[in-house]
């Protein structure tokens, strides 16, 4: 999953 | 992208826009929960924050900064501009009940303990449940215009699309983000009432949707 990456979902 | 979180979007935007409509033609808010429309605006201000970190597209920023616009808007529409049409007394869910728990499980259930991925956390926890204190006020009167049964079926919709799209996403590239999509479950069930109710009622019956 992404760890404190940018989200691309709203 | 895929078409199930395009739709997705696109349900959550007519949603937003029905009530923002809905209430400045009719210049009422009579039904609507000003409590859950305040709380969808805190939950895009605490997840959107990011606007100003990272850039993904021009289709994310463009959606973030209309659903913060509309959202700020419809709660201006109902506590300033049609403030006297807005019945605080049926508006009456305690939200101090769904702040601190979720406040609480942000801080202990998140991907980072850093100030942006706790508030996005909080974003995400609070929305499974910012519909709540509007389903409550419909409840309690035991009824709600169509229109505002229209809004809720859009919401509901956008939910739905998007466990549509993370069950894709999951089997294309393997994506989960475990935190977005328990939050989702837990928020559609919410509507399944709802939903037998609208297909029961508002489209078989008259205008307003009557509870049992």
């Amino acid at each position: 999953v992404s760890e404190s990456s940018p989200k691309d979902e709203l | 992208m895929n078409i199930f979180r395009l739709s997705g979007d696109v349900c959550h935007l007519i949603a937003i826009i029905i009530l923002f409509l809905k209430i400045w033609r009719s210049k009422s808010c009579a039904g609507i929960s000003g409590k859950s429309q305040v709380l969808f605006a805190l939950v895009f201000t605490t997840r959107y924050l990011d606007l100003f970190t990272s850039y993904i597209s021009a289709y994310n920023t463009v959606m973030k900064v209309v659903y913060l616009l509309l959202a700020y808007s419809t709660v201006g529409l109902i506590f300033f501009r049609f403030r006297n049409s807005y019945d605080s007394e049926s508006d009456s869910f305690r939200v101090e009940f769904l702040l601190v728990p979720v406040a609480g499980l942000s801080f202990l259930e998140n991907y980072a303990f850093t100030p942006l991925e706790i508030l996005w956390t909080f974003s995400i926890y609070l929305e499974s449940v910012a519909i709540l204190p509007q389903l409550f006020m419909i409840t309690k009167t035991g009824e709600a215009e169509s229109i505002t049964a229209h809004y809720l079926l859009f919401l509901g919709l956008y939910r739905a699309l998007y466990l549509a799209n993370w069950l894709w996403r999951f089997h294309t590239e393997g994506f989960y983000d475990q935190i977005a999509v328990v939050s989702g479950v837990v928020q559609t069930i919410f509507y399944c009432d709802f939903f037998y109710l609208y297909f029961t009622r508002v489209l078989r019956g008259s205008g307003k949707m009557s509870l049992p």
